[in-house]
């Protein structure tokens, strides 16, 4: 996949911030 | 300490019954109560307190108290519903139901809204948006140019700002969200729908984490 073909909101939306699974790991 | 303590009687701050919970959000009873086992677990980990503050939240999230990260900060400000810097076991759990996957997609749609317009004008600028992308780049091994970078959100922004007014208002980004339901993927933890199962009693949870 290009980069400019990337949609600005779905990169973002890969942040680890936004992975709150991660809360419920042990 | 926590927010429920095993006898039931002594509550910390910003609790509230967990029948009442229950019906406010798509939890059952029982979900709700291991939802409270994983708070205690979260609020305790450096202050036990009862209260999930910044750290503890990073913590969990990055397994580094001192990882700031634009994301998790507004996640953390959205939880934080009553703004006074820690958050609460109702505010926990009433945040945690948008991110069930029974919860109504409208609410999904309206948390991330509020999460992408940072500065909480009511509407996603321009210059948020490329905060954000320029952030997400920070902390992955991506590395774009100016250039790309330009014309990632241009295009986005293009797509998104129907009426052109050089900002996405909430029902533009819905819907924009509806052309490109992935968006909100991240709005559904489906571990939500198991949470018994990993926190199936108080006692016995305790039990297993010594």
């Amino acid at each position: 996949s290009q980069p400019v073909t990337m949609n600005a909101f779905e990169l973002i939306s890969k942040s680890q911030g936004l992975n709150l699974s991660s809360l419920f790991e042990k | 300490m926590g927010c429920m303590c095993s006898s039931g009687i002594k509550h910390t701050p910003g609790y509230e019954d967990p029948a009442l919970l229950a019906k406010e959000t798509p939890f059952t009873v029982s979900e709700v109560e291991s939802l409270y086992e994983l708070f205690n677990k979260l609020s305790s980990s450096i202050i036990d307190d009862g209260l999930i503050h910044k750290e503890e939240f990073q913590l969990a999230l990055f397994r580094n108290r001192n990882k700031s990260n634009l994301f998790a900060d507004r996640i953390f400000d959205l939880f934080d519903v009553k703004r006074n810097g820690v958050i609460e076991c109702g505010e926990f759990v009433r945040s945690l139901g948008v991110f069930h996957p029974n919860a109504p997609v409208e609410d999904k749609i309206e948390f991330a809204f509020r999460l992408y317009d940072l500065r909480q004008t009511g509407f996603i600028e321009r210059e948020e948006l490329k905060e954000m992308v320029i952030a997400l780049l920070h902390e992955s091994d991506l590395v774009l140019s100016e250039d790309v970078i330009e014309v990632i959100v241009d295009k986005t922004f293009s797509d998104a700002d129907i009426k052109g007014d050089g900002k996405i208002d909430k029902e533009e980004w819905k819907q924009f969200v509806e052309k490109n339901p992935s968006l909100i993927k991240n709005m559904t933890l489906p571990y939500l729908k198991d949470i018994t199962l990993a926190f199936p009693s108080f006692v016995l949870t305790s039990e297993l984490e010594d």
